[in-house]
């Protein structure tokens, strides 16, 4: 474990519990797309599939199950606890283009041909692409408020501090992690125009971000 | 190389 990943997994948690806190408290999930939930939740459910059968640290373990739970609990919330708030004529993103060739990238380029390491390998391709629908339904309803934009930030971050981290490993201990690191650095591209309009735009006190 | 099955990255 090392200083990146630490922060980049406290980064992601942050962003989990942001969204998940949300939506409890507004009672809402508008400007949510409940498409990008689903594939996460997905992600988590084909990547901790070894949350029994390979024992990694207590840490590991914690975190595994509080990802599954916050992600399958925000899916809920927009689904069907709160249903009546989600937007779905603006969430129109056709996943099916993400899952058909991350399903066949998956088969094609993986580290080992087993059930396990195909889901694994499966769940890194998808979590670069994840965020497309909400990034989609941003560009399509032009504007995004303010708290789903931390939202997007620190999810954003948690990546591109895993890639600090996979820089540190590879120097201090030789690990390289070619699957990994290559969608690690699709996903974070996905965020940069993002990232500009954050720090430029909703830094500068606005109260949403609404593109131009 | 990365040790296969033993992914400690979550």
């Amino acid at each position: 474990m090392n200083v990146f990943r630490l922060l980049g997994d406290v980064s992601h948690l942050v962003a989990i519990i942001i969204l998940f806190l949300k939506i409890f408290r507004s009672k809402s999930c508008a400007g949510i797309s409940g498409k990008s939930q689903v594939l996460f939740a997905l992600v988590f459910t084909t990547r901790y599939l070894d949350l029994f059968t390979s024992f990694i640290s207590i840490y590991n373990t914690v975190m595994k199950v509080v990802f599954l739970v916050l992600s399958y609990a925000t899916v809920y919330l927009i689904y069907l606890r709160f249903r009546s708030s989600y937007d779905s004529e603006s969430d129109t993103f056709r996943v099916e283009f993400l899952l058909v060739p991350v399903a066949g990238l998956s088969f094609l380029e993986n580290y080992d041909f087993t059930p396990i390491e195909i889901l694994w390998t499966f769940s890194i391709y998808l979590e670069s692409v994840a965020i497309l629908p909400q990034l989609f339904m941003i560009t399509k309803t032009g504007e995004a408020e303010s708290i789903t934009t931390h939202y997007l930030f620190f999810l954003g971050l948690y990546r591109a501090l895993y890639l600090a981290n996979w820089v540190w490993r590879y120097h201090t201990e030789g690990f390289f992690d070619q699957i990994a690191v290559v969608s690690g650095v699709v996903q974070t591209i996905f965020y940069c125009d993002f990232f500009y309009l954050y720090v430029t735009k909703v830094l500068k006190g606005n109260s949403k971000l609404t593109l131009p | 190389e990365r040790v296969l099955g033993a992914h400690d990255e979550l």
